[in-house]
């Protein structure tokens, strides 16, 4: 087959519609990357302040943005993201792509006036999120 | 079958309206409401206008609440690493109901002692008892002297049987106290584990507080001052909460210091993995 491969190394090696800059662009990470947010709080807008003493302000943070297709290690992400985006793009449109999820969080401690008058200090696990991940 | 699911809709909403809060749907099976803060948040879920009234603490029990909130947690309510003990829940209760036993006694500065009963249903059975304090709170008015030697005589009683004579447990305990800290802690938590423990629901004691003064003040008259003026006192509970909702410090600071020994420690990893990648590691490293 020595024809066939002499015309296989005439072939450009992207294809002409797709000029190098467009090609490379599906590799950059998206503008508004994955990453974690901030929303501070106090009780007294969400009318809590009458049972919740303290603290007054508080930062649950949340997590938005698009997932790079390549996440890999940055954001500690397993082999499947990958694979689902993988999924996404070439097979099937109706899975999903990887959603930008909390990875980690720190807890909260919290004053609390209980319904009997009794006062409660109670430390709450998983109440602030600290790192995001794309799953 | 559509038309079967709308009509299992409308019976569903029916069966809502006639009187269950759909929040009260996500409460736990067994009926006991789980305190702590996921049954408020699932009223806020459906936006409950107010929730529960509320009935207004002792103005000296939550100033001495917030002072202990301040020592514990930042201003953003991020608990401070610098402490080492175990406890993750701090309550404290106001005795609902007081019953004067006997008068006191203004020469030896004995206090009238005072049958106290305190409602423990905030307790869950999740909350393990560390430590139980008796607080008294002082007037700022109390011309009380600077330093002072008391001695209490504590009994348990059963609160289903108030009157009953035979003390069910007696407790001294000798204690001194600055004026300046405005507070008077006494730890009866020998006392209270077993009832604690026993999930009981109410605990009745009879209090005796006896002060003798440490050294005469030519000011006051001889012996007599007033310790009436003394606030009933609160209880204070120190607990380790065992549910998954609740901050469990040594947990988190151990698994901290497992990860920093082992960095490379790959959760979950079988070993021939980990070689593999350690493999990788080595040989992505610059070569000497």
């Amino acid at each position: 087959d020595q024809k066939t491969s002499s015309s296989e190394l005439k072939k450009p090696l992207v294809p002409t519609s797709l000029n190098l800059s467009e090609y490379f662009k599906q590799f950059l990470f998206p503008q508004n990357e994955c990453e974690l947010h901030d929303f501070r709080l106090s009780f007294s807008q969400l009318k809590w302040d009458n049972w919740i003493v303290a603290p007054h302000r508080y930062n649950p943070r949340y997590c938005k943005g698009d997932c790079p297709r390549a996440v890999g290690h940055r954001y500690g992400s397993p082999v499947h993201t990958m694979v689902q985006n993988i999924i996404y793009e070439k097979l099937d449109s109706s899975v999903p792509k990887p959603s930008c999820v909390p990875a980690k969080y720190s807890p909260l401690s919290v004053l609390t006036i209980e319904p009997d008058g009794s006062i409660a200090y109670k430390e709450y696990e998983d109440m602030i999120a600290t790192k995001c991940t794309c799953r | 079958s559509q038309a079967s699911r709308v009509e299992a809709q409308i019976t569903s909403s029916a069966e809502l309206e006639s009187g269950a809060a759909p929040w009260s749907l996500l409460q736990p099976l067994d009926g006991r409401e789980r305190p702590g803060l996921l049954p408020p948040l699932f009223k806020v879920l459906y936006d409950e206008q107010g929730g529960t009234p509320r009935l207004q603490p002792d103005s000296r029990a939550l100033r001495y609440m917030k002072r202990l909130y301040k020592a514990y947690a930042t201003k953003e309510g991020i608990p401070k690493s610098n402490r080492s003990h175990l406890y993750n829940t701090v309550r404290l209760f106001t005795p609902c109901a007081q019953h004067k036993q006997s008068p006191g006694d203004q020469v030896t500065g004995t206090l009238s002692s005072v049958d106290l009963l305190f409602n423990l249903d905030r307790v869950s059975a999740v909350e393990h008892l560390l430590k139980s304090v008796l607080l008294y709170t002082f007037n700022n008015s109390l011309s009380f002297p600077s330093t002072a030697k008391c001695v209490c005589n504590l009994v348990i009683k059963e609160p289903e049987f108030p009157l009953k004579s035979l003390p069910r447990v007696t407790f001294n305990s000798q204690l001194e106290f600055q004026k300046k800290h405005k507070w008077l802690e006494m730890d009866v938590t020998s006392l209270l584990q077993p009832f604690v423990a026993s999930n009981k629901r109410s605990i009745l004691m009879a209090v005796n507080l006896t002060c003798m003064k440490e050294q005469p003040q030519p000011s006051a008259q001889d012996g007599t001052w007033n310790l009436t003026l003394l606030v009933r006192p609160s209880l204070l509970l120190y607990l380790n909460d065992t549910s998954t909702q609740a901050y469990h410090r040594w947990y988190s600071v151990h698994s901290q210091r497992r990860r920093a020994q082992c960095p490379h420690h790959k959760k979950g990893l079988p070993a021939y993995a980990r070689v593999e990648s350690a493999a990788v590691s080595r040989s992505s490293r610059p070569r000497r």
